[in-house]
């Protein structure tokens, strides 16, 4: 299973959510305006937040994120 | 399988609860308005519950929390 | 396999009854009005049991509980 | 495999059949007027029988029952 | 692999006929009008048979018993 | 996978040949009009043979025998 | 996976060939006009031949042999 | 996986080649006008060729053979 | 998964090429116009080479080779 | 699971994360206008990032890069 | 997963990239005009290339390369 998401600006970032008993933050990728990411789910990774405006890109749907 | 929650306004609540014998919660994520959630079930997380305004798009199609 | 439930009330719960041999209720969980609820089947959760007015979305499409 | 029943009166009751050589029943769930549940086949279910005025729902659509 | 079965009057019977070698009738379950059946196809039941005036739901769509 | 037969005539038989090197008939099972038999194929029957006027529902439609 | 042949005029016959190395006919069934077999691939049959006039079913859908 | 074949005229043939490092022809069978072939590839055959007038129903749709 | 290739000419080549660290050509079938070759990926083929004025049917559709 | 990117410029980058606990850039591969790039999550790859103007295929549709 | 490329000039080139650690060529298959090509993900390619002028067939559609 992987997300796509395209950043409509600057400073967008999508988070990484730890899998396990805790849940904390293990990564923070920046993206750019136009720059577009497909992630995902892992081993390490079983939630991810995108912050800032961006096109989320799953299998329920596009989802405009920073609105 | 996983699930997506867009915050509708600030203060917005998506609760892991505990997988097993007990049921807990595990985890709370506050999300501000705007903000999107992509969150698996996973070996420690069976249910969760949404609190706030929200949109929640599932396989079932999209529910708004919250009203 | 999960399953979504909204409630339109205060109240209203939902309810895992124990997979086996016996069957019990092993959790109740309370929903106020305009919570959301997404639910799996489980190791320990084989049926669910709805009280209270509010909308449940399976694979079976969305029937109205409590009317 | 899951299937709903939403009972449309009260006494409703949702039958489990116990799985193997002999057919018994192990477990019958009374449900009053609105209230819905939701039942998988499990190790110790391998049939279910309905009585009274319900909608059942599985994956060959919507039967009522009770008339 | 489970079928629905809706007794249409009293005194309609669902047959399980044994897996294996021998083909036997190791079970027959009663309804009265109105009651609805959900059987699986399981170790011991490998084909089943209906008799009086039912509707049959499986995969293969709706079927009229008993005319 | 199993196929649904109903007998339109007493007198239907549905056949079960036996799986293996040899092509045997193993159980013959005798249809009054009306009655309605859902069959598998199993570890014993790799083959069946429908006689008499019925309809025959599988995955590749409905099928009439007997004419 | 299996497929289903009625036959449309007496002295079908489907003939099942051998899985393996050599191609031979390990067995053949008649069928009289009307009849209707339905047949899987086995461990000792990977490919079968159909003889005189009748309907094919097939996943690929119907087609007549015979003309 | 299997592919039906329809000679359309006498002297249809069939070949299976063999799977593996070699590529040669294991068997060819001789069809007659309106015979019809239901063959699967299996661990001796990994292709086939089709000579003569037929028609070829395989996943990806008919195909005229022949012409 | 396999492919279907209709030959258009005399003198179309299916070439398989090998699986593995190396890439080369193990095999190279000569087809005459309006044969018809069904072939699999196997353990030994990986990817395969059309030349010359043929059909070419796969998952992704039809398309035409050599022009 | 693999998506493919079309470069509309020179200079597009596709970028492969790290799987496993850290997060890094593993390889960028440089593309030029018109080439195409068909790229699977791998073992050492469960992210891409993909810079400057482009046409991005997933399963869940197109995306328009770089604007 | 296989995917497909016709080149529509001379000197199209479909490049492997190697699997695991590492990104690098592995193998560069020239193609003529006309030519058709159908190309596994393997145990040693993880992402292909495509240079020149060519049509790329893919579950995500058909794609034109070298404009
Ligand atoms: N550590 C949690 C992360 C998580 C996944 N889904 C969630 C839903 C709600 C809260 C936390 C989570 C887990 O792996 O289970
Ligand atoms: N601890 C419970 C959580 C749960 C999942 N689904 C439920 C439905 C109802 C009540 C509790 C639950 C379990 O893993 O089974
Ligand atoms: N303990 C039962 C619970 C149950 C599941 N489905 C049912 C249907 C009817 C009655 C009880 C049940 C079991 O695991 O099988
Ligand atoms: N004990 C039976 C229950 C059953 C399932 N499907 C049936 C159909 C007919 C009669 C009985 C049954 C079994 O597990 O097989
Ligand atoms: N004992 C038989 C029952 C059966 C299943 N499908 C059949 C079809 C025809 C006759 C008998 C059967 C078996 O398990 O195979
Ligand atoms: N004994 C045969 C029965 C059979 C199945 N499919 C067939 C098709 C043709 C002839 C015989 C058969 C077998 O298991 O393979
Ligand atoms: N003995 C052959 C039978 C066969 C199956 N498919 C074929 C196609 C062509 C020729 C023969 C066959 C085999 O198992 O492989
Ligand atoms: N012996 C070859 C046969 C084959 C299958 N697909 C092919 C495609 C092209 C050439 C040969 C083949 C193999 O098993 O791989
Ligand atoms: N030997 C290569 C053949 C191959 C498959 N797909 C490819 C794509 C491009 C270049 C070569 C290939 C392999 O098995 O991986
Ligand atoms: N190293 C991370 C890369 C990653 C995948 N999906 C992500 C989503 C968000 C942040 C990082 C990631 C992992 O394998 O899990
Ligand atoms: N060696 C890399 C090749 C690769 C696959 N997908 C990619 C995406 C981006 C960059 C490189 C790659 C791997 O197997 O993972």
């Amino acid at each position: 299973e992987y997300i796509l998401i395209k950043a409509l600006e600057n400073g967008v970032t999508i988070i990484g959510l730890t899998r396990g008993r805790d849940t904390k933050f293990h990564h923070s990728e920046k993206m750019d305006k136009g720059e577009v990411m497909v992630a995902q789910f892992t081993e390490h990774t079983s939630a991810m937040k995108i912050r800032g405006r961006a096109q989320v890109y799953t299998k329920h749907g596009v989802v405009e994120a920073g609105n």
